[in-house]
């Protein structure tokens, strides 16, 4: 048996617009930790892990562990059926074949639930090793995905490179070429309107744009974003989720042939 | 020219 209440429900109608463009089908993972799921892209270049704790939900009932496949776009088809300010519980009974989705209105005076099926899906757990990052920049997530898309519009690759200058997005494409820098920026009103850059050394990867911009459909779930760089390893662009745990996209870097 | 690499070059699966 499971049952778990989410009082802010748009936190999931959110989740599920950020990671469908970028996963087909995935197996979400419930278990006493939270809801998670972790998965990758069709072509393997990218993968998406998504933490939603436990202690985040109004209600959390997990019996044992339990995997659910689904389809992530007939999943957001049905989230967007909720309001949003609906609440909505995720439940699903052992070894049932489907999941329901209950939305509450605020006021309690409607009352819905959408049940659907769930399909089996082979997928393997990668083990993400705890690396130490050459560079972390934390910085608006509006602002970094304005850079992505304003580069996408002249080239397909963006090579982001980590100075004591700052954080350097730049591309290159049959038009020409862009650089935006973004310098160190503490100085602001509110903290998540800050840039802030903590180096070890520096690191210039390779990325292709397209994926870049796939991750950017998680802005609205957090005002900042944090881009973590090591040389020799896929990048992270994290989104936090307001007290509640995260998403992750690791992103495979292009390599010099 | 730069190559695409993968996610499981980096990540072992378990």
């Amino acid at each position: 048996m499971l049952e778990l209440r989410l009082v802010q429900g748009s936190l999931l109608k959110k989740v599920l617009e950020a990671i469908r463009e970028l996963v087909n089908d995935a197996n979400f993972d419930c278990s006493a930790t939270g809801f998670s799921l972790q998965a990758m892209d069709s072509s393997h270049v990218a993968l998406v892990a998504l933490l939603l704790r436990s202690e985040g939900f109004e209600h959390y009932r997990c019996d044992r562990n339990l995997s659910m496949g689904m389809n992530l776009n007939n999943m957001a088809k049905m989230l967007r059926c909720a309001g949003n300010d609906d609440i909505i519980t995720i439940k699903a009974d052992d070894g049932s074949d489907t999941v329901t989705f209950m939305f509450e209105s605020p006021n309690q005076d409607k009352i819905a639930d959408f049940e659907m099926k769930l399909m089996d899906i082979d997928s393997e757990h990668l083990g993400i090793p705890d690396a130490e990052y050459h560079a972390i920049v934390r910085m608006p997530s509006a602002e970094f995905a304005r850079i992505c898309k304003d580069l996408s519009s002249i080239g397909d690759t963006v090579v982001i490179s980590v100075t004591k200058e700052g954080v350097k997005f730049s591309t290159a494409g049959d038009i020409g070429t862009a650089n935006i820098v973004c310098r160190q920026n503490k100085t602001v009103d509110k903290p998540e309107e800050a840039t802030v850059i903590e180096m070890q050394e520096p690191v210039s990867l390779t990325f292709a744009l397209r994926y870049m911009n796939s991750f950017t459909k998680a802005t609205p779930l957090s005002e900042t974003v944090t881009i973590s760089l090591s040389s020799e390893l896929p990048v992270v662009v994290e989104y936090k989720i307001a007290d509640m745990g995260y998403i992750r996209f690791y992103l495979a870097p292009k390599i010099e042939e | 020219g730069c190559k695409q690499t993968t996610i499981t070059k980096f990540f072992g699966r378990l």
